[in-house]
Protein backbone atom coordinates (compact mmCIF):
# COMPACT_ATOMS: atom_id res chain seq x y z
CA UNK A 1 0.00 0.00 0.00
CA UNK A 2 0.22 1.86 -2.51
CA UNK A 3 1.41 -0.09 -5.22
CA UNK A 4 3.98 1.96 -6.78
CA UNK A 5 4.60 1.27 -10.98
CA UNK A 6 6.92 2.95 -13.01
CA UNK A 7 6.42 2.83 -16.84
CA UNK A 8 10.00 3.32 -18.48
CA UNK A 9 11.80 3.13 -21.57
CA UNK A 10 14.86 5.07 -22.31
CA UNK A 11 13.81 5.92 -26.25
CA UNK A 12 12.00 8.27 -27.27
CA UNK A 13 8.14 8.33 -28.44
CA UNK A 14 7.11 4.69 -27.63
CA UNK A 15 4.12 5.51 -25.32
CA UNK A 16 5.27 6.19 -21.98
CA UNK A 17 3.12 9.10 -21.47
CA UNK A 18 -0.03 7.76 -23.17
CA UNK A 19 0.38 4.46 -20.95
CA UNK A 20 0.55 6.10 -17.85
CA UNK A 21 -2.64 8.03 -18.15
CA UNK A 22 -4.85 5.84 -19.49
CA UNK A 23 -3.93 2.90 -17.16
CA UNK A 24 -4.30 5.27 -14.33
CA UNK A 25 -7.94 6.39 -15.99
CA UNK A 26 -8.94 2.77 -16.31
CA UNK A 27 -7.81 1.87 -12.85
CA UNK A 28 -9.76 5.16 -11.40
CA UNK A 29 -12.70 5.29 -13.24
CA UNK A 30 -12.96 1.37 -14.32
CA UNK A 31 -11.69 0.07 -11.22
CA UNK A 32 -12.83 2.39 -8.60
CA UNK A 33 -9.01 2.77 -7.16
CA UNK A 34 -7.67 5.86 -5.31
CA UNK A 35 -5.01 6.60 -8.08
CA UNK A 36 -1.89 8.69 -8.20
CA UNK A 37 0.35 10.16 -11.01
CA UNK A 38 3.43 11.41 -10.70
CA UNK A 39 4.92 12.92 -13.83
CA UNK A 40 8.84 12.85 -13.46
CA UNK A 41 9.25 14.08 -17.06
CA UNK A 42 10.06 17.75 -17.44
CA UNK A 43 8.05 18.22 -20.35
CA UNK A 44 5.03 17.84 -18.17
CA UNK A 45 2.71 15.64 -20.92
CA UNK A 46 1.37 13.28 -18.27
CA UNK A 47 -0.34 16.55 -16.71
CA UNK A 48 -1.31 17.81 -19.90
CA UNK A 49 -3.07 14.57 -21.00
CA UNK A 50 -4.67 14.56 -17.44
CA UNK A 51 -6.70 17.79 -18.53
CA UNK A 52 -4.31 20.10 -16.34
CA UNK A 53 -2.84 23.74 -17.82
CA UNK A 54 0.62 23.96 -17.67
CA UNK A 55 1.50 24.52 -14.28
CA UNK A 56 3.98 27.39 -12.39
CA UNK A 57 7.45 25.91 -11.04
CA UNK A 58 5.88 26.33 -7.24
CA UNK A 59 3.07 24.44 -7.99
CA UNK A 60 4.66 21.57 -9.50
CA UNK A 61 6.44 18.76 -8.21
CA UNK A 62 9.56 20.82 -7.97
CA UNK A 63 8.73 22.87 -5.04
CA UNK A 64 7.97 19.68 -2.98
CA UNK A 65 10.94 17.69 -4.39
CA UNK A 66 12.92 20.96 -3.27
CA UNK A 67 11.25 21.04 -0.03
CA UNK A 68 9.93 24.16 -1.07
CA UNK A 69 5.87 23.32 -0.33
CA UNK A 70 4.56 20.23 1.13
CA UNK A 71 3.75 17.46 -1.15
CA UNK A 72 0.15 18.33 -0.40
CA UNK A 73 -0.36 21.32 -1.75
CA UNK A 74 1.45 20.47 -4.92
CA UNK A 75 -1.42 17.13 -5.53
CA UNK A 76 -4.18 18.65 -8.03
CA UNK A 77 -7.38 16.60 -8.65
CA UNK A 78 -7.90 15.77 -12.22
CA UNK A 79 -11.59 16.04 -14.00
CA UNK A 80 -11.70 12.06 -13.14
CA UNK A 81 -13.11 11.60 -10.04
CA UNK A 82 -10.13 9.17 -7.96
CA UNK A 83 -7.59 10.35 -10.12
CA UNK A 84 -4.51 12.69 -8.69
CA UNK A 85 -1.76 14.38 -10.37
CA UNK A 86 1.72 15.57 -8.68
CA UNK A 87 2.33 17.61 -12.04
CA UNK A 88 5.79 18.94 -13.46
CA UNK A 89 6.81 21.65 -15.89
CA UNK A 90 10.13 22.26 -17.75
CA UNK A 91 11.73 23.51 -14.00
CA UNK A 92 12.31 19.83 -13.27
CA UNK A 93 15.05 19.61 -15.24
CA UNK A 94 17.15 22.01 -13.49
CA UNK A 95 15.63 20.35 -10.44
CA UNK A 96 17.10 16.75 -11.76
CA UNK A 97 20.49 18.61 -11.74
CA UNK A 98 19.56 20.14 -7.53
CA UNK A 99 18.62 16.45 -6.59
CA UNK A 100 21.54 14.89 -8.55
CA UNK A 101 23.99 16.73 -5.99
CA UNK A 102 23.04 15.59 -2.89
CA UNK A 103 23.82 11.85 -1.22
CA UNK A 104 21.24 9.32 -1.51
CA UNK A 105 19.95 11.37 -4.91
CA UNK A 106 18.10 8.54 -6.26
CA UNK A 107 15.69 7.89 -2.89
CA UNK A 108 14.16 11.69 -2.93
CA UNK A 109 10.97 10.77 -4.70
CA UNK A 110 10.63 7.64 -2.67
CA UNK A 111 10.79 9.63 0.31
CA UNK A 112 8.39 11.61 -1.22
CA UNK A 113 5.95 9.46 -1.50
CA UNK A 114 6.29 8.10 1.79
CA UNK A 115 5.41 11.22 3.23
CA UNK A 116 1.88 11.91 1.17
CA UNK A 117 -0.70 11.82 3.42
CA UNK A 118 -3.02 10.62 1.41
CA UNK A 119 -3.66 6.91 1.24
CA UNK A 120 -4.10 5.72 -2.80
CA UNK A 121 -4.25 2.38 -4.18
CA UNK A 122 -1.88 2.83 -6.90
CA UNK A 123 0.88 5.28 -7.91
CA UNK A 124 1.78 5.29 -11.67
CA UNK A 125 5.19 7.08 -12.49
CA UNK A 126 6.14 8.82 -15.59
CA UNK A 127 9.47 8.93 -17.08
CA UNK A 128 11.27 10.84 -19.54
CA UNK A 129 13.19 9.06 -22.63
CA UNK A 130 16.59 8.92 -20.61
CA UNK A 131 18.26 7.01 -17.90
CA UNK A 132 18.96 10.01 -15.81
CA UNK A 133 18.51 11.13 -12.31
CA UNK A 134 14.75 11.28 -12.07
CA UNK A 135 14.33 8.16 -14.09
CA UNK A 136 16.82 6.34 -11.20
CA UNK A 137 14.33 7.96 -8.95
CA UNK A 138 10.92 6.32 -10.50
CA UNK A 139 12.79 2.64 -10.62
CA UNK A 140 13.80 3.27 -6.58
CA UNK A 141 10.73 4.37 -5.69
CA UNK A 142 8.23 1.45 -7.53
CA UNK A 143 7.86 -1.99 -6.44
CA UNK A 144 7.04 -2.64 -10.31
CA UNK A 145 8.45 -1.66 -13.89
CA UNK A 146 6.13 -1.86 -17.05
CA UNK A 147 8.32 -1.32 -20.43
CA UNK A 148 6.46 -0.24 -23.11
CA UNK A 149 7.90 -1.42 -26.58
CA UNK A 150 7.45 -0.37 -30.05
CA UNK A 151 8.24 -3.37 -32.88
CA UNK A 152 11.16 -1.08 -33.97
CA UNK A 153 14.64 -2.62 -34.64
CA UNK A 154 16.16 -0.23 -32.23
CA UNK A 155 13.85 -0.77 -29.43
CA UNK A 156 15.94 -4.01 -28.26
CA UNK A 157 19.17 -2.28 -27.59
CA UNK A 158 18.06 0.26 -25.27
CA UNK A 159 16.69 -3.20 -23.12
CA UNK A 160 20.16 -3.78 -21.98
CA UNK A 161 20.87 -0.60 -20.46
CA UNK A 162 17.59 -0.48 -18.21
CA UNK A 163 18.21 -4.03 -16.84
CA UNK A 164 21.71 -2.60 -16.15
CA UNK A 165 20.29 0.62 -14.26
CA UNK A 166 17.78 -2.01 -12.42
CA UNK A 167 20.44 -4.23 -11.66
CA UNK A 168 22.76 -1.46 -10.07
CA UNK A 169 19.53 -0.02 -8.03
CA UNK A 170 19.49 -3.68 -6.72
CA UNK A 171 22.93 -4.40 -5.78
CA UNK A 172 23.79 -1.28 -4.41
CA UNK A 173 20.73 0.11 -2.79
CA UNK A 174 19.22 -2.44 -2.06
CA UNK A 175 16.15 -1.52 -4.47
CA UNK A 176 12.59 -3.86 -4.40
CA UNK A 177 11.93 -2.99 -7.62
CA UNK A 178 10.99 -5.69 -10.43
CA UNK A 179 10.18 -5.77 -14.11
CA UNK A 180 6.29 -6.88 -13.98
CA UNK A 181 6.32 -6.91 -17.88
CA UNK A 182 7.15 -5.88 -21.37
CA UNK A 183 4.07 -5.25 -24.10
CA UNK A 184 4.06 -3.93 -27.54
CA UNK A 185 2.83 -0.39 -28.29
CA UNK A 186 2.07 1.03 -31.75
CA UNK A 187 1.51 -2.20 -33.16
CA UNK A 188 0.42 -2.06 -36.46
CA UNK A 189 0.20 -5.93 -38.24
CA UNK A 190 0.42 -5.04 -41.81
CA UNK A 191 4.45 -4.51 -41.46
CA UNK A 192 6.71 -7.43 -41.70
CA UNK A 193 8.75 -5.65 -38.85
CA UNK A 194 5.90 -5.63 -36.34
CA UNK A 195 6.03 -9.74 -36.77
CA UNK A 196 9.58 -10.06 -36.84
CA UNK A 197 9.68 -7.90 -33.75
CA UNK A 198 6.88 -9.80 -31.82
CA UNK A 199 8.77 -13.37 -32.58
CA UNK A 200 12.07 -11.94 -31.60
CA UNK A 201 10.96 -10.71 -28.14
CA UNK A 202 8.78 -13.14 -27.15
CA UNK A 203 11.82 -15.84 -27.85
CA UNK A 204 13.78 -13.14 -25.80
CA UNK A 205 11.19 -12.28 -22.98
CA UNK A 206 9.14 -15.04 -22.39
CA UNK A 207 7.02 -15.00 -20.01
CA UNK A 208 7.85 -11.34 -19.18
CA UNK A 209 6.28 -10.03 -22.62
CA UNK A 210 2.25 -9.50 -21.40
CA UNK A 211 -0.05 -10.30 -23.96
CA UNK A 212 -1.88 -7.71 -24.74
CA UNK A 213 -0.65 -5.77 -27.43
CA UNK A 214 -1.61 -1.48 -28.22
CA UNK A 215 -2.25 -0.84 -31.52
CA UNK A 216 -1.83 2.36 -33.43
CA UNK A 217 -4.25 4.53 -33.08
CA UNK A 218 -4.62 8.17 -34.00
CA UNK A 219 -7.66 7.79 -31.12
CA UNK A 220 -4.88 8.48 -28.39
CA UNK A 221 -4.02 11.71 -30.36
CA UNK A 222 -7.52 13.01 -29.63
CA UNK A 223 -6.91 12.26 -25.88
CA UNK A 224 -4.20 14.70 -26.09
CA UNK A 225 -5.87 17.39 -27.51
CA UNK A 226 -8.31 16.72 -24.94
CA UNK A 227 -6.52 16.61 -22.24
CA UNK A 228 -8.90 13.54 -21.87
CA UNK A 229 -7.70 10.01 -21.63
CA UNK A 230 -8.80 7.71 -25.07
CA UNK A 231 -10.12 5.53 -21.84
CA UNK A 232 -12.62 7.77 -20.53
CA UNK A 233 -13.97 10.43 -23.78
CA UNK A 234 -13.81 6.90 -26.51
CA UNK A 235 -13.95 4.29 -24.15
CA UNK A 236 -15.41 1.57 -27.11
CA UNK A 237 -12.39 2.06 -29.40
CA UNK A 238 -10.00 -0.57 -29.73
CA UNK A 239 -7.35 1.23 -28.13
CA UNK A 240 -9.52 1.94 -25.73
CA UNK A 241 -10.14 -1.79 -25.18
CA UNK A 242 -6.58 -2.29 -25.19
CA UNK A 243 -5.75 -0.47 -22.50
CA UNK A 244 -8.27 -1.92 -20.41
CA UNK A 245 -7.37 -5.29 -21.05
CA UNK A 246 -3.20 -4.26 -20.05
CA UNK A 247 -5.04 -2.89 -16.95
CA UNK A 248 -6.53 -6.13 -16.50
CA UNK A 249 -3.25 -8.49 -17.35
CA UNK A 250 -1.51 -5.80 -14.72
CA UNK A 251 -3.89 -6.32 -11.85
CA UNK A 252 -3.78 -10.11 -12.89
CA UNK A 253 0.31 -10.55 -12.57
CA UNK A 254 0.36 -8.15 -9.03
CA UNK A 255 -2.09 -10.16 -8.08
CA UNK A 256 -0.53 -13.04 -8.76
CA UNK A 257 3.24 -12.24 -6.83
CA UNK B 1 33.98 25.88 -43.28
CA UNK B 2 32.35 22.91 -42.06
CA UNK B 3 29.20 23.87 -41.79
CA UNK B 4 27.96 22.62 -38.95
CA UNK B 5 24.18 21.75 -37.99
CA UNK B 6 22.40 20.48 -35.72
CA UNK B 7 19.68 18.23 -35.64
CA UNK B 8 17.20 18.79 -32.21
CA UNK B 9 13.61 18.24 -30.87
CA UNK B 10 13.47 16.92 -27.07
CA UNK B 11 10.66 15.22 -27.90
CA UNK B 12 11.09 11.39 -28.45
CA UNK B 13 11.33 9.21 -31.58
CA UNK B 14 9.99 12.42 -33.81
CA UNK B 15 13.18 10.82 -36.14
CA UNK B 16 15.99 13.09 -35.64
CA UNK B 17 18.48 10.28 -36.01
CA UNK B 18 16.67 8.91 -38.99
CA UNK B 19 17.32 12.69 -40.31
CA UNK B 20 20.78 12.65 -39.15
CA UNK B 21 21.89 9.87 -41.11
CA UNK B 22 19.74 10.34 -44.22
CA UNK B 23 20.51 14.17 -44.74
CA UNK B 24 24.39 13.10 -44.29
CA UNK B 25 23.95 10.45 -46.79
CA UNK B 26 22.64 12.27 -49.36
CA UNK B 27 25.06 15.03 -48.88
CA UNK B 28 27.99 12.73 -49.39
CA UNK B 29 26.60 9.63 -51.72
CA UNK B 30 25.32 12.06 -54.11
CA UNK B 31 26.37 15.79 -54.01
CA UNK B 32 30.06 14.02 -53.15
CA UNK B 33 30.20 16.20 -49.69
CA UNK B 34 32.88 15.05 -47.38
CA UNK B 35 30.59 14.82 -43.79
CA UNK B 36 30.84 13.82 -40.73
CA UNK B 37 27.74 12.68 -38.32
CA UNK B 38 28.39 13.60 -34.94
CA UNK B 39 26.73 11.34 -32.92
CA UNK B 40 25.82 13.25 -29.40
CA UNK B 41 22.92 10.85 -27.84
CA UNK B 42 24.28 8.26 -25.24
CA UNK B 43 21.75 5.78 -27.18
CA UNK B 44 24.42 5.70 -30.07
CA UNK B 45 21.49 5.12 -32.62
CA UNK B 46 22.93 7.17 -35.33
CA UNK B 47 26.03 4.93 -35.53
CA UNK B 48 23.94 1.89 -35.26
CA UNK B 49 22.23 3.44 -38.67
CA UNK B 50 25.10 3.59 -40.67
CA UNK B 51 26.34 0.81 -40.51
CA UNK B 52 28.67 0.42 -37.21
CA UNK B 53 28.59 -2.30 -34.98
CA UNK B 54 28.21 -0.93 -31.17
CA UNK B 55 31.45 0.89 -30.42
CA UNK B 56 33.47 0.49 -26.86
CA UNK B 57 33.70 3.39 -24.91
CA UNK B 58 37.58 3.92 -25.55
CA UNK B 59 36.67 4.11 -28.87
CA UNK B 60 33.77 6.46 -28.72
CA UNK B 61 33.30 9.90 -28.65
CA UNK B 62 33.63 9.89 -24.59
CA UNK B 63 37.11 9.14 -25.36
CA UNK B 64 37.54 12.17 -27.14
CA UNK B 65 35.39 14.70 -25.17
CA UNK B 66 37.36 13.05 -21.85
CA UNK B 67 40.79 14.02 -23.28
CA UNK B 68 41.79 10.44 -23.01
CA UNK B 69 42.38 10.06 -26.89
CA UNK B 70 42.91 12.17 -29.72
CA UNK B 71 39.57 12.80 -31.55
CA UNK B 72 41.19 11.83 -35.14
CA UNK B 73 41.77 7.94 -33.35
CA UNK B 74 38.01 8.16 -32.56
CA UNK B 75 37.00 8.80 -36.42
CA UNK B 76 35.23 6.67 -38.28
CA UNK B 77 34.93 5.28 -42.04
CA UNK B 78 31.36 4.08 -42.89
CA UNK B 79 30.34 2.40 -45.30
CA UNK B 80 29.10 5.57 -47.65
CA UNK B 81 32.42 7.03 -49.19
CA UNK B 82 33.35 10.09 -48.09
CA UNK B 83 30.55 10.01 -44.62
CA UNK B 84 32.69 9.64 -41.90
CA UNK B 85 30.99 9.24 -38.04
CA UNK B 86 32.31 10.03 -34.08
CA UNK B 87 30.47 7.22 -32.85
CA UNK B 88 29.05 7.08 -29.18
CA UNK B 89 27.69 4.59 -27.08
CA UNK B 90 26.34 4.63 -23.31
CA UNK B 91 29.06 5.90 -21.66
CA UNK B 92 28.16 9.06 -23.23
CA UNK B 93 25.52 9.37 -20.28
CA UNK B 94 28.46 9.28 -17.84
CA UNK B 95 30.55 11.85 -19.80
CA UNK B 96 27.58 14.21 -20.01
CA UNK B 97 27.83 14.59 -16.04
CA UNK B 98 31.93 14.97 -15.71
CA UNK B 99 31.49 17.28 -18.78
CA UNK B 100 28.85 19.33 -16.55
CA UNK B 101 30.62 20.37 -13.77
CA UNK B 102 33.22 21.98 -16.22
CA UNK B 103 33.32 25.56 -16.41
CA UNK B 104 32.63 26.40 -20.23
CA UNK B 105 31.01 23.44 -20.48
CA UNK B 106 28.42 23.98 -23.15
CA UNK B 107 31.95 24.57 -25.40
CA UNK B 108 33.53 20.69 -25.28
CA UNK B 109 31.83 19.29 -28.72
CA UNK B 110 32.91 22.91 -30.40
CA UNK B 111 36.61 23.20 -29.08
CA UNK B 112 36.54 19.50 -30.24
CA UNK B 113 35.48 20.32 -33.63
CA UNK B 114 37.68 22.75 -34.31
CA UNK B 115 40.24 20.53 -33.54
CA UNK B 116 39.57 18.35 -36.24
CA UNK B 117 42.45 17.51 -38.30
CA UNK B 118 40.58 16.90 -41.55
CA UNK B 119 38.49 19.20 -43.68
CA UNK B 120 34.74 18.41 -43.64
CA UNK B 121 32.24 19.79 -45.76
CA UNK B 122 29.06 18.92 -43.06
CA UNK B 123 29.16 18.33 -39.99
CA UNK B 124 25.42 16.63 -38.90
CA UNK B 125 24.95 16.57 -34.84
CA UNK B 126 22.71 14.20 -33.87
CA UNK B 127 21.30 14.93 -30.15
CA UNK B 128 19.45 13.07 -27.50
CA UNK B 129 15.52 14.29 -26.41
CA UNK B 130 16.30 16.38 -24.05
CA UNK B 131 17.67 19.88 -23.47
CA UNK B 132 20.52 18.71 -21.61
CA UNK B 133 24.26 19.48 -21.65
CA UNK B 134 24.85 17.44 -25.00
CA UNK B 135 22.34 19.67 -26.17
CA UNK B 136 23.71 22.32 -25.28
CA UNK B 137 27.07 21.66 -26.57
CA UNK B 138 25.29 20.76 -30.09
CA UNK B 139 23.57 24.15 -30.41
CA UNK B 140 26.62 25.92 -29.46
CA UNK B 141 29.01 24.27 -31.65
CA UNK B 142 26.47 24.45 -34.73
CA UNK B 143 25.66 27.50 -36.99
CA UNK B 144 22.36 26.05 -38.09
CA UNK B 145 19.79 23.77 -36.01
CA UNK B 146 16.86 21.81 -38.23
CA UNK B 147 13.68 20.61 -36.24
CA UNK B 148 11.83 17.58 -37.15
CA UNK B 149 8.10 17.69 -36.04
CA UNK B 150 5.86 15.32 -35.80
CA UNK B 151 2.52 16.17 -36.24
CA UNK B 152 0.97 15.26 -33.15
CA UNK B 153 -0.01 18.00 -30.05
CA UNK B 154 2.36 17.43 -27.95
CA UNK B 155 4.87 18.56 -30.46
CA UNK B 156 4.16 22.51 -30.35
CA UNK B 157 4.33 22.62 -26.52
CA UNK B 158 7.96 21.62 -26.77
CA UNK B 159 9.04 24.53 -28.65
CA UNK B 160 9.54 26.83 -26.73
CA UNK B 161 11.50 25.32 -24.49
CA UNK B 162 13.73 24.60 -27.39
CA UNK B 163 13.75 28.24 -28.80
CA UNK B 164 14.36 29.63 -24.79
CA UNK B 165 17.37 27.56 -24.54
CA UNK B 166 18.77 28.82 -28.21
CA UNK B 167 18.20 32.33 -26.73
CA UNK B 168 20.13 31.74 -23.55
CA UNK B 169 22.67 30.32 -25.52
CA UNK B 170 22.77 33.86 -27.47
CA UNK B 171 22.69 36.30 -24.93
CA UNK B 172 25.20 34.69 -22.36
CA UNK B 173 27.44 32.61 -24.36
CA UNK B 174 27.16 34.86 -28.05
CA UNK B 175 26.34 31.13 -29.68
CA UNK B 176 26.09 32.18 -33.79
CA UNK B 177 23.18 29.54 -33.88
CA UNK B 178 20.37 30.29 -36.24
CA UNK B 179 17.01 27.83 -36.25
CA UNK B 180 17.10 26.78 -40.48
CA UNK B 181 14.24 25.49 -40.60
CA UNK B 182 11.36 23.30 -38.68
CA UNK B 183 9.97 20.47 -40.95
CA UNK B 184 6.89 17.84 -40.46
CA UNK B 185 8.28 14.28 -40.29
CA UNK B 186 6.29 10.95 -39.90
CA UNK B 187 3.86 12.81 -41.88
CA UNK B 188 0.38 10.54 -42.25
CA UNK B 189 -2.15 12.24 -43.96
CA UNK B 190 -5.04 10.46 -43.82
CA UNK B 191 -5.00 11.50 -40.35
CA UNK B 192 -7.23 14.84 -39.57
CA UNK B 193 -4.80 16.22 -36.97
CA UNK B 194 -2.20 15.75 -39.41
CA UNK B 195 -3.85 18.94 -41.11
CA UNK B 196 -4.71 20.56 -38.77
CA UNK B 197 -1.01 20.77 -37.01
CA UNK B 198 0.31 21.89 -40.75
CA UNK B 199 -2.37 24.48 -40.67
CA UNK B 200 -1.22 25.34 -37.04
CA UNK B 201 2.55 25.49 -37.54
CA UNK B 202 2.56 27.07 -41.12
CA UNK B 203 0.41 30.58 -39.12
CA UNK B 204 3.25 30.07 -36.47
CA UNK B 205 6.32 29.37 -37.81
CA UNK B 206 5.80 31.31 -41.82
CA UNK B 207 9.16 30.90 -43.69
CA UNK B 208 10.29 28.81 -41.23
CA UNK B 209 8.32 25.76 -41.72
CA UNK B 210 10.26 23.94 -44.93
CA UNK B 211 8.46 22.95 -47.66
CA UNK B 212 9.48 19.48 -47.88
CA UNK B 213 7.61 16.91 -45.68
CA UNK B 214 8.60 13.64 -44.98
CA UNK B 215 6.02 11.03 -45.19
CA UNK B 216 5.56 7.89 -42.59
CA UNK B 217 7.19 4.86 -44.45
CA UNK B 218 8.34 1.77 -42.79
CA UNK B 219 10.57 1.89 -45.31
CA UNK B 220 13.37 3.92 -42.98
CA UNK B 221 12.84 1.27 -40.38
CA UNK B 222 14.49 -1.59 -42.59
CA UNK B 223 17.63 0.99 -43.08
CA UNK B 224 17.70 0.87 -39.26
CA UNK B 225 18.00 -2.79 -39.52
CA UNK B 226 20.67 -3.38 -42.45
CA UNK B 227 22.91 -0.50 -40.95
CA UNK B 228 22.65 1.11 -44.52
CA UNK B 229 20.24 4.80 -44.61
CA UNK B 230 16.84 4.13 -46.69
CA UNK B 231 18.49 7.20 -49.37
CA UNK B 232 21.29 4.54 -50.06
CA UNK B 233 19.75 1.45 -50.38
CA UNK B 234 16.12 2.12 -51.54
CA UNK B 235 16.79 5.43 -53.05
CA UNK B 236 13.61 5.15 -55.06
CA UNK B 237 11.18 4.92 -52.14
CA UNK B 238 8.94 7.76 -51.78
CA UNK B 239 10.70 8.44 -47.84
CA UNK B 240 14.14 8.64 -49.60
CA UNK B 241 12.76 11.02 -52.19
CA UNK B 242 11.62 13.56 -49.65
CA UNK B 243 15.13 13.23 -47.61
CA UNK B 244 16.82 14.18 -51.03
CA UNK B 245 14.19 17.07 -51.76
CA UNK B 246 15.02 18.01 -47.91
CA UNK B 247 18.42 18.03 -48.37
CA UNK B 248 18.29 20.50 -51.61
CA UNK B 249 15.87 22.47 -49.77
CA UNK B 250 18.56 22.80 -46.68
CA UNK B 251 21.33 23.87 -49.16
CA UNK B 252 19.43 26.37 -51.10
CA UNK B 253 18.62 27.70 -47.56
CA UNK B 254 21.96 27.89 -46.44
CA UNK B 255 23.07 29.16 -49.26
CA UNK B 256 20.44 32.17 -49.17
CA UNK B 257 22.12 33.10 -46.15
N1 LIG C 1 -0.88 3.27 -29.67
C1 LIG C 1 -0.64 4.44 -30.26
N2 LIG C 1 -1.12 4.71 -31.49
C2 LIG C 1 -0.90 5.87 -32.11
N3 LIG C 1 -0.21 6.89 -31.59
C3 LIG C 1 0.31 6.70 -30.36
C4 LIG C 1 0.14 5.48 -29.62
N4 LIG C 1 0.77 5.60 -28.43
C5 LIG C 1 1.30 6.84 -28.42
N5 LIG C 1 1.02 7.49 -29.57
C6 LIG C 1 1.42 8.85 -29.96
O1 LIG C 1 2.83 8.83 -30.17
C7 LIG C 1 3.42 10.00 -29.59
C8 LIG C 1 4.38 9.55 -28.51
O2 LIG C 1 3.64 8.97 -27.46
P1 LIG C 1 3.99 9.29 -25.94
O3 LIG C 1 4.18 10.76 -25.76
O4 LIG C 1 2.96 8.62 -25.08
O5 LIG C 1 5.38 8.52 -25.84
P2 LIG C 1 6.51 8.72 -24.76
O6 LIG C 1 7.29 7.45 -24.71
O7 LIG C 1 5.93 9.19 -23.46
O8 LIG C 1 7.40 9.89 -25.40
P3 LIG C 1 8.65 10.61 -24.69
O9 LIG C 1 9.80 9.64 -24.83
O10 LIG C 1 8.86 11.89 -25.48
O11 LIG C 1 8.26 10.85 -23.24
C9 LIG C 1 2.28 10.86 -29.06
O12 LIG C 1 1.97 11.82 -30.05
C10 LIG C 1 1.15 9.86 -28.87
O13 LIG C 1 -0.12 10.44 -29.01
N1 LIG D 1 9.23 9.06 -41.68
C1 LIG D 1 9.16 7.97 -40.91
N2 LIG D 1 8.28 6.99 -41.18
C2 LIG D 1 8.18 5.89 -40.41
N3 LIG D 1 8.95 5.63 -39.35
C3 LIG D 1 9.85 6.56 -39.01
C4 LIG D 1 10.02 7.78 -39.76
N4 LIG D 1 11.00 8.51 -39.17
C5 LIG D 1 11.43 7.77 -38.13
N5 LIG D 1 10.74 6.61 -38.04
C6 LIG D 1 10.90 5.54 -37.05
O1 LIG D 1 10.43 6.05 -35.80
C7 LIG D 1 11.33 5.65 -34.75
C8 LIG D 1 11.93 6.89 -34.14
O2 LIG D 1 12.75 7.54 -35.11
P1 LIG D 1 14.16 8.13 -34.70
O3 LIG D 1 14.90 7.14 -33.84
O4 LIG D 1 14.84 8.62 -35.94
O5 LIG D 1 13.66 9.37 -33.83
P2 LIG D 1 14.49 10.18 -32.75
O6 LIG D 1 13.84 11.52 -32.65
O7 LIG D 1 15.95 10.16 -33.09
O8 LIG D 1 14.25 9.36 -31.41
P3 LIG D 1 14.94 9.64 -29.99
O9 LIG D 1 14.19 10.81 -29.41
O10 LIG D 1 14.75 8.38 -29.19
O11 LIG D 1 16.39 9.96 -30.26
C9 LIG D 1 12.37 4.74 -35.40
O12 LIG D 1 11.96 3.41 -35.20
C10 LIG D 1 12.34 5.14 -36.86
O13 LIG D 1 12.70 4.09 -37.72
MG1 LIG E 1 6.42 10.85 -22.32
MG1 LIG F 1 17.56 9.62 -31.93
Amino acid sequence: HPLRISVANQKGGVGKTSTVVNVAAVLAHKFKMDVLVVDLDPQGHASLALGLERVSTEFSISAALTSYKPVKEIIRETPIDKLHVLPSNEDLAATEEYISRQPGREAVVSKLIESLPMRYDFIIIDTPPNLGVLTFNALYASKFVLVPIQPRYFSIDGLRRLYHVIELLHSRLRAELEVLGHFLTMVDNRYKITHEIRQDLRHRLGESLLRTEIPSSVRLEEGHFLGRPCVIYNPDSPVSKAYEALTVEILERIGSH
